[in-house]
This record gives structure tokens, C-alpha cells and sequence, in this order.
């Protein structure tokens, strides 16, 4: 028997849902972060984290179209995680690791999380 | 997938959404 494993298929399937995100196409919530908006898929939302994954199994919350976010949650912050969410990029810009890594907490996003840990220390000249 | 001869195939693997219509 064979298999024909096509080895970008995961990579192209993100870069589809990024373009349908881009076009607000099947986008299903807003979530709002102090004044800022982001539409995304919840689908991609609950994939990447933990947060989000508790918020939309519960029957209760499951329906809701917009959520938001605590507002010590900084935009800059969530806008970077969004972005890693469909494209597996993760920008880490010194100026807001601080920020980036507490939003992975609060999103319970733990790879990114110890990611972020381990950019600190390389970064750390002590 | 034990057995199972894998072919790997580096190609695209489905059509691509264009950035707008």
C-alpha cells in the first residue's frame, strides 16, 4: 500500500484561513481588546489557545459573536499572538516581549509562553 | 501507517485564496 503525504498541506491550509481573515470571510467573532477589534475564527481561536478553547466548549459562551478580553490585555500584544495564530510567525520585538509574553499567559498559549521565557534569557547580558 | 509505503510529495497541496476577488 502507499501513501502520498503532501509535506506543505498544513502550511497551506493556515495561509487559507489567514486570506479568508484578511477578507472577513466565515469570521465568527470580534474579540475586543480595551478599543481595538479583531475579527478571527473561533475555530483558529480555540486551536491555539487554551483560553479560548474553555471559552468556546462551554454551551453557555459558545454562541457569543464578540468577547472581551481583560483590559490590562495589551492590543500591540494580542495583535502579535493573532498573527502567530495563522501564520505560525511569532514576531518578538524587545519592546513588547513583556507584553506579548503576559497575553500567552492570560490566552494559556504555553509554548509561546516558554518561547518568550527563553528570548528573555538569550537576551539577558547577566 | 506501519507497512505503509509513504511517498512524500513537497508540491502544493490545494488551490490558494487570492488576497481579494
Amino acid at each position: 500500500d502507499s501513501c502520498i503525504q503532501f509535506t506543505r498541506h498544513a502550511s497551506d491550509v493556515l495561509l487559507n484561513l489567514n486570506r479568508l481573515r484578511s477578507r472577513d470571510i466565515l469570521t465568527d467573532v470580534t474579540i475586543l481588546v480595551n478599543r481595538q477589534q479583531f475579527r478571527a475564527h473561533k475555530t483558529v481561536l480555540m486551536a491555539c489557545s487554551g483560553l479560548f478553547y474553555s471559552i468556546f466548549t462551554d454551551s453557555h459562551k459558545c454562541n457569543l459573536n464578540a468577547i472581551s478580553l481583560d483590559p490590562k490585555v495589551d492590543p500591540e500584544g494580542f495583535a502579535i499572538l493573532l498573527e502567530f495564530m495563522y501564520t505560525s510567525r511569532l514576531t518578538l520585538k524587545e519592546s513588547l516581549i513583556m507584553s506579548i509574553m503576559n497575553t500567552a499567559i492570560y490566552l494559556q498559549m504555553d509554548h509561546v509562553v516558554d518561547t518568550c521565557h527563553r528570548f528573555i534569557k538569550s537576551s539577558d547580558p547577566s | 501507517y506501519e507497512g505503509v509505503n509513504t511517498i512524500k510529495e513537497r508540491g502544493r497541496s490545494i488551490h490558494e485564496i487570492p488576497r481579494q476577488d
